[in-house]
């Protein structure tokens, strides 16, 4: 829904990373898996 | 003089054993030299080129073709030993001349690849001793090269393992790296995310005194 | 039996090629039989386990090393030609017997090795046929182990050019790697960058509305 859409827009950068919350290897790697497929 | 010797049993008598050299000078299709030897005896003839074309327009094959099944029979003897038919017959009690001939077995038939007379050697001696000679400076030839296989063997074993140990390190270096960055990269990105957080609480106390001046109260 | 053929030359007689054969059970120092033929005729005598003591005895030598003396000299034949003297010399017309010595030459002195007398065979024809089967045999296990060598060493240069392969592959898919994932990096990190700025934007116009509103004006 656009809300969820809103908040995830605010909580999370385009490529999926939380703006606030720490990360770590696994999160990280995951990120940058997406990141591929994105590309 | 390219040579060889080889062991051949006659069909006729397959219990003695002969000793068959082959001598030819660079291309055996320019004729060979045949010295068969029992140990105490020995003979010998000469096949000459023209002798080769002659056979090999009798069995109306191709002289290369005849050539390389001559080269096959008498040189590398390839094949099981009952592809070829070997033969000896004396003439007379003197055993002044011999006959000599080579046939190939085919499935039903056999056809004949050298057949030619010999004659005996005054000094059968000197034909052994040249066999012998010729035997010993193959195995010593054989020996270096052997020797050097083995070395050049050795030398790329150890070639072998070092690359993969090389391989090895690669393969360990990258994970590390791999987990290296990673290492950093989460310690500048969580800096960033505190900055942003601290950034998220000013922002939202600036963007509500009222009510944080109450909730400090 | 073990064996080795090998090819000498007298010392009183060095045109002469003489084919010296070593015949023995396991161990050379259990005694073993000299066979020597110059192609027509063969001679051939036995040195006993107890003379092989007797002779290193005499020459006060540890036997194992006297064995070893022996072992270079008629089998191995390591070392400078000039190292070793062999002779033989026979007592009468008839050549019936025959006087075999081998010498080994030190600097300014020479020892005794071998030195024992040859009965002259009957038929030397089996001894020069053993010899020269025994040549043959050794060629042909030769040519074996050199082709199986060849084989070895083919399918070592492959797998080196393999294990080359994946080195050079390895360290560009690491030089890649850290490429790749620096760029992702900077992808997530300039995405915080840019949040930090959009924040820090908020706030001030937050903690400042007036000059804003002055500065919208």
């Amino acid at each position: 829904s656009p809300d969820t859409k809103q908040h995830f827009a605010c909580e999370y950068d385009r490529y999926g990373d939380s703006y606030t919350v720490d990360t770590d290897m696994t999160q990280l790697k995951e990120v940058f898996s997406r990141i591929n497929d994105i590309k | 003089m390219e040579r060889k010797v080889s062991r051949i049993y006659p069909a006729s008598d397959s219990d003695t054993v002969y000793f068959l050299q082959i001598a030819w000078e660079k291309e055996l299709g320019t004729g060979f030299v045949v010295t068969l030897s029992d140990g105490r005896l020995a003979w010998t003839g000469k096949v000459p080129e023209a002798e080769i074309s002659r056979e090999a327009a009798d069995m109306e094959m191709e002289r290369e073709k005849y050539v390389e099944e001559l080269r096959k029979a008498l040189i590398l003897q390839t094949g099981p030993a009952d592809k070829y038919n070997f033969d000896i017959s004396k003439e007379e009690e003197s055993g002044e001349f011999c006959h000599f001939s080579y046939e190939k077995n085919l499935k039903d038939v056999s056809f004949r690849l050298v057949s030619l007379k010999l004659q005996k050697l005054a000094s059968p001696a000197e034909a052994i001793k040249e066999m012998v000679s010729y035997c010993l400076d193959c195995i010593a030839e054989l020996h270096t090269k052997k020797e050097h296989l083995q070395k050049e063997n050795e030398r790329l074993l150890s070639d072998s393992d070092d690359m993969q140990r090389r391989l090895e390190s690669c393969v360990e270096t990258k994970e590390q790296l791999e987990e290296e960055l990673y290492k950093r990269f989460i310690l500048v990105l969580n800096e960033k995310k505190a900055k942003i957080r601290s950034l998220q609480k000013l922002l939202g106390e600036a963007q509500n005194p009222a009510e944080n001046t109450t909730h400090t109260r």
